[in-house]
């Protein structure tokens, strides 16, 4: 149950 | 020239065990202030990110920051030849392309002398934003690593609710469903085994168990852990260490299809 989101959504470079 | 002597080796032993599932090869960042290590699991989920300040270390001296680049199996390997008891001593040369540990046993009897090649770690640093968290809850690490076990037994997923009443973690499968609460402690003996909630804003997140079991292999390096959580945020796991440094695990959370 629920989409496994990427860290790189929420952390900039 | 880099060196840092760890009284407490075992602490490294710790931390290495901490993190060896997630990430294979690290950089250890070393600068006056002290050493940092941020690396990121291969699928981009979670993050670790360490944070070890110069006066943990006695001596502790680094003439320019220099970036020592380690595969996490050989250091295990090194690492564990030492004794728990024993100091550590991290030693690097500018230009040379090894990094050597010194072992020495609390007498002074026994010394020991290992050297790992250094390695070329292409890694993407990311910013970490400065985060005002809806909740900041503290507990017994042992008891966030118990909760974690079990609710895996449950399910791949555990859904962390903060509220006024406390925080309540659940998981559900095939098998059945579970639920557990925790309320701020009233009275406790030792600070150690208070369970501290902050709540700025409730919040509800969904997270996967498997990664929330690696993080619990630091347990060893404290006996509490702060979780902050903030809505559609990476959940942080913080373990201290000592009075001079932290581990920190950033876990993106499971979104609703």
């Amino acid at each position: 149950k629920g989409t496994q989101a990427s860290l790189m959504s929420f952390f900039g470079k | 020239m880099f060196e840092a002597r760890l009284i407490q080796g075992s602490v490294l032993k710790k931390m290495i065990d901490a993190i060896k599932d997630i990430v294979t090869d690290i950089n250890l960042d070393c600068s006056s202030t002290g050493i940092s290590v941020q690396a990121m699991d291969s699928g981009h989920v979670c993050l670790v990110l360490i944070e070890l300040g110069s006066d943990g270390f006695e001596p502790y001296r680094c003439d320019r920051n220099i970036t020592l680049g380690l595969g996490l199996k050989a250091l295990s390997v090194v690492v564990r030849c030492a004794n728990n008891d024993d100091s550590i001593t991290i030693k690097a040369q500018e230009g040379t392309d090894n990094i050597n540990f010194v072992f020495e046993s609390p007498n002074g009897e026994k010394t020991s002398q290992f050297e790992i090649k250094l390695m070329d770690i292409d890694s993407e640093h990311l910013g970490i934003p400065d985060t005002e968290y809806d909740s900041v809850v503290k507990m017994p690490s042992h008891e966030f690593q118990r909760i974690c076990r079990d609710m895996s037994q449950l399910g791949d997923s555990i859904v962390v609710a903060c509220t006024k009443d406390g925080i309540q973690f659940s998981a559900s499968g095939d098998m059945g469903s579970g639920k557990i609460n925790l309320r701020q402690s009233s009275l406790v003996d030792k600070e150690e085994d208070q369970i501290n909630i902050e709540l700025n804003d409730p919040v509800h997140l969904t997270f996967a168990l498997r990664y929330l079991n690696y993080f619990t292999k630091a347990t060893p390096l404290s006996p509490t852990v702060t979780l902050s959580l903030k809505a559609e945020s990476p959940l942080c796991v913080t373990y201290p260490i000592g009075d001079f440094g932290s581990m920190k695990f950033f876990l993106a959370p499971k979104i609703d299809d």
